[in-house]
């Protein structure tokens, strides 16, 4: 593995967004691994509609919260293709689900793995250079304070709450860092980033982790 | 109205900067995460909960290592 690896290098992975007051990050999370994974198979990086997961994936709540697994659980089944951000804007609202015609274009999963890497995350690091950037969960709570810097202490695991996109890693420093892509702005953190020591299941990144297959 | 979201506000802000003395109280080398005033400073613990962290936790199968065939 290289020591140091960065989807953004490749201009695979697209800016940083906000979910503004909405429960929505377990969409941002995974409509990130989506559209970076679709760019890594050599399309165009597309901003893929949050807003579409967030009104149709009925086994979660929209706004109110869901989960990472019932998301990709429900884009596996179905095989609903994910349209443009821009023909299906982000309202921060949990909305009607808009249905588009079967020939419509469009990006749709077809598979996806979630493993707990916990005590394995030198593994956690070669699946992210294989697989793409990966959806997992963590404990945010602390992030409400968080100006940056790499989190090495006061983040539980076990206590998910949270869900972000993986997209790099570096341990070429005394403290190697997991590179993570939250959907709370630019302005928030590094540049929208969160650094994470690498080792220790800090925040329980290593928790459940989601890497997609289009 | 106003005066009362007034101090509900300042009340988060002084809740803030209690945790923001806990957090920085390990910080121990240049690289270590920092914590201050941010955009959600002003909401208390319970609030920032309730809007941004509802994620479900999910649980996955232990990653059982790379498969080597042959």
């Amino acid at each position: 593995l290289p020591a140091k690896f960065d989807w953004r290098d490749k201009a695979v992975v697209a800016p940083v967004q906000n979910q503004q007051a909405c429960g929505s990050c377990w969409a941002f999370s995974v409509i990130g691994a989506m559209q970076s994974v679709h760019a890594i198979g050599g399309s165009q990086l597309e901003q893929l509609s949050v807003q579409q997961v967030l009104d149709c994936s009925f086994r979660n709540e929209g706004c109110n919260g869901g989960s990472i697994s019932k998301a990709l659980s429900w884009l596996k089944q179905t095989r609903v293709k994910l349209v443009p951000q821009s023909e299906y804007p982000y309202k921060a609202k949990t909305g009607i689900c808009h249905f588009f015609s079967p020939s419509h274009a469009g990006v749709a999963l077809m598979n996806f793995t979630a493993h707990d890497f916990s005590g394995q995350e030198v593994a956690m690091m070669g699946e992210l250079v294989q697989r793409g950037p990966l959806a997992v969960v963590v404990d945010a709570v602390s992030w409400q304070d968080y100006l940056g810097g790499i989190i090495q202490h006061h983040c539980s695991s076990q206590y998910s709450n949270h869900a972000v996109l993986v997209v790099g890693y570096d341990t070429t420093g005394d403290i190697p860092y997991w590179i993570v892509q939250n959907s709370w702005g630019a302005t928030w953190g590094n540049e929208g980033y969160v650094y994470i020591k690498i080792g220790g299941n800090i925040c329980g990144i290593a928790d459940y982790v989601a890497a997609v297959f289009l | 109205e106003n005066s009362a979201e007034s101090h509900r506000r300042l009340l988060g802000l002084q809740e803030a900067v209690k945790r923001h003395a806990l957090l920085n109280s390990v910080s121990t080398t240049p690289q270590s995460a920092k914590y201050g005033f941010t955009q959600f400073s002003d909401l208390s613990q319970e609030e920032f909960k309730d809007l941004y962290l509802r994620a479900s936790t999910d649980r996955a199968p232990l990653f059982s290592g790379l498969k080597i065939e042959g």
